[in-house]
Parts: C-alpha cells; sequence; structure tokens
C-alpha cells in the first residue's frame, strides 16, 4: 500500500492520435508530468493532499492547453466563466466557486470558502469579491484569452448561427 | 476541465475540480464541476474523486457522490464503483465523461467513456505514468 498517491486529469473528450500532431502530445505529456510533480513534491515532504491537490491543479489552470484558468473557453457571449471546487476527506468540508471571471486560479478561491467562510459555494462578482479579500490574485479577463479558444469559440458562433438560419 | 485527488501520508484524501465550462455555453450555465457531489467528492470512508465530461449528465447522476456511495454502502471496490457510474449509468444515456478516483487504500482508478482522457498518477512506489488515448 503506497503511503501517498496522486491523479489527476486534464479533461475528456474527442482526444485521439489522428486530432494530435507529435508536438502537441509532447507539450500536454510535459504539462502533465509537471502537474503530477509539484504535486507529489509536496506529498512526499509529509504535505497534505488539499496542498497537493491546489498545487497540481494550479500547474494545468496556468496552462493554455487545458480549458481552466488561462485558456479557459469562452461562452456564447464571448467572455470566460470559470468554475471550480474541493472537497477535504478528513471532515467532509468543501468549498466551491462559480461563474467567476476575473479569478487567476479558482481552485485557490474554492478552498478559500470552504476553510474561510461559513459557506460552501459563492458566485459570480461576489466570489471575486471574497477572494480578493483573502489576498487571492484577480487579473483582468484578456489574462484568460488564447487565440486556440477563440478560435474555438467563432467556429461554434458560426455553426450556431448557420443552425438558427436553417 | 482539469482536475486532482490526493492521498497523503497522514491517510486524509482530498480532491479538486477547475474548469472553464464548455465553448459556447449559455451565459450563466453551470456544469458539474463546482458542485459538490456532481463533479467532485471526497470521504476519507470511501474515495476522492474528480469527473470531467458533459456537466448536465454528472449533475443528475450525482456522479461523484453516488461512486463513494457504492464503496460505503455497497461494499463495491472504487474500480467497480467508477466504472459502474461511467459505463452503466452515464454511457447508455449519452453521459459523455470520465473521472479520476482514489481510495485510502492508494488503489486508483480512471475511467472514461470518451475517446481519450488527459491523465497522470504518482505514488510513493510508482513513478509517474502519462497518459492521453482510450487504447493505453
Amino acid at each position: 500500500q503506497p503511503a501517498w498517491a496522486l491523479a489527476i486529469h486534464g479533461g475528456a473528450g474527442t482526444i485521439t492520435k489522428e486530432s494530435m500532431t507529435p508536438e502537441l502530445e509532447q507539450q500536454y505529456q510535459e504539462k502533465l508530468d509537471e502537474a503530477l510533480q509539484a504535486g507529489s513534491e509536496i506529498l512526499k515532504n509529509g504535505g497534505t493532499s488539499l496542498d497537493a491537490v491546489c498545487a497540481a491543479i494550479n500547474v494545468m489552470e496556468d496552462s493554455p492547453l487545458f480549458n481552466a484558468g488561462k485558456g479557459a473557453v469562452f461562452t456564447a457571449e464571448g467572455i470566460n466563466e470559470m468554475d471550480a471546487s474541493i472537497m477535504n476527506g478528513e471532515n467532509l468540508m468543501a468549498g466551491a466557486v462559480a461563474g467567476v471571471k476575473r479569478i487567476k486560479n479558482p481552485i485557490l478561491a474554492a478552498r478559500a470558502v470552504m476553510e474561510k467562510s461559513p459557506h460552501v459555494m459563492l458566485m459570480g462578482d461576489g466570489a471575486e469579491k471574497f477572494a480578493q479579500d483573502q489576498g487571492i490574485e484577480l487579473v483582468d479577463s484578456s489574462y484568460f484569452f488564447t487565440e486556440n479558444r477563440w478560435n474555438s469559440y467563432l467556429k461554434a458562433r458560426e455553426k450556431a448561427s448557420k443552425e438558427n438560419f436553417g | 476541465t482539469c482536475g486532482a485527488v490526493a492521498l497523503d501520508k497522514h491517510g486524509n484524501l482530498a480532491a479538486g475540480t477547475s474548469t472553464g465550462g464548455m465553448t459556447y455555453k449559455m451565459k450563466g450555465r453551470v456544469g458539474d464541476s463546482p458542485i459538490i457531489g456532481a463533479g467532485t467528492y471526497a470521504d476519507n470512508n470511501g474515495c476522492a474523486i474528480s469527473a470531467t465530461g458533459h456537466g448536465e449528465f454528472f449533475i443528475r447522476n450525482v456522479v461523484a457522490f453516488q461512486i463513494n456511495a457504492l464503496m460505503k454502502y455497497k461494499d463495491l471496490s472504487l474500480d467497480e464503483a467508477a466504472r459502474y457510474m461511467i459505463f452503466e449509468v452515464l454511457k447508455p444515456i449519452g453521459g459523455e465523461g470520465g473521472v479520476i478516483a482514489l481510495d485510502t487504500l492508494g488503489n486508483i482508478s480512471m475511467p472514461f467513456n470518451t475517446a481519450g482522457m488527459y491523465r497522470g498518477t504518482i505514488t510513493s512506489d510508482k513513478n509517474a505514468e502519462v497518459k492521453i488515448y482510450g487504447d493505453e
């Protein structure tokens, strides 16, 4: 039985070898490995599972490869709206944020809701105000923009427009 | 969406999930990621779960909580419980996605019913392993 363990995911979907270039595949592998190393470094040194979860997710939130944080997809209105949650298995405490647009790392805000408020979920402007009060970094919404996601948004908008007009 | 589940040296589980939602989603739409019990759950008496996929299906079927409940109350193994929810409950109704699951014994299960899922594991006795496609 291992003394500690960590598993991560970066999303599921229509991910095939045909849709991936070797370079992009390499980027994903390296970033996932970086996330594993960030979390495992904490666990190996006796840190908590909560710290490890946040460290691993922060790596993926900061990467434009994944649909969270920088690299989040766009809504129909062309903005980024992010959600996150966290739960502690020791005491069943939980925290979440929904519909936030300026929190750089939403998982840290979810943790702050869990640990520093009597609530489980905060949403929108209130969640952002709370995060700011807790010293969590807020960024301009342009931080989340990536060309790749914007192009996906434009394609989806075009498809929706064609569907609307038959 | 991205997520992580961890077991520390003190025997405590944790789970977290973070997402940008679905491309071109309706403004204000919220998926399963921030819903405790749907996309995220952790219980030292069961398991830690983080989900990714079509959120509405994960919310209606309370997927993360159900995996934990199947372990606690029906005595299923982690892998049996996780696979049951992904392949027997979600797949027949068109609920696409997957979960990463971890119990206090360090067992890991990562079932998904899509073509691929970006995923990785590392434990105190196994080196890091990263996989992407379904046939790996």
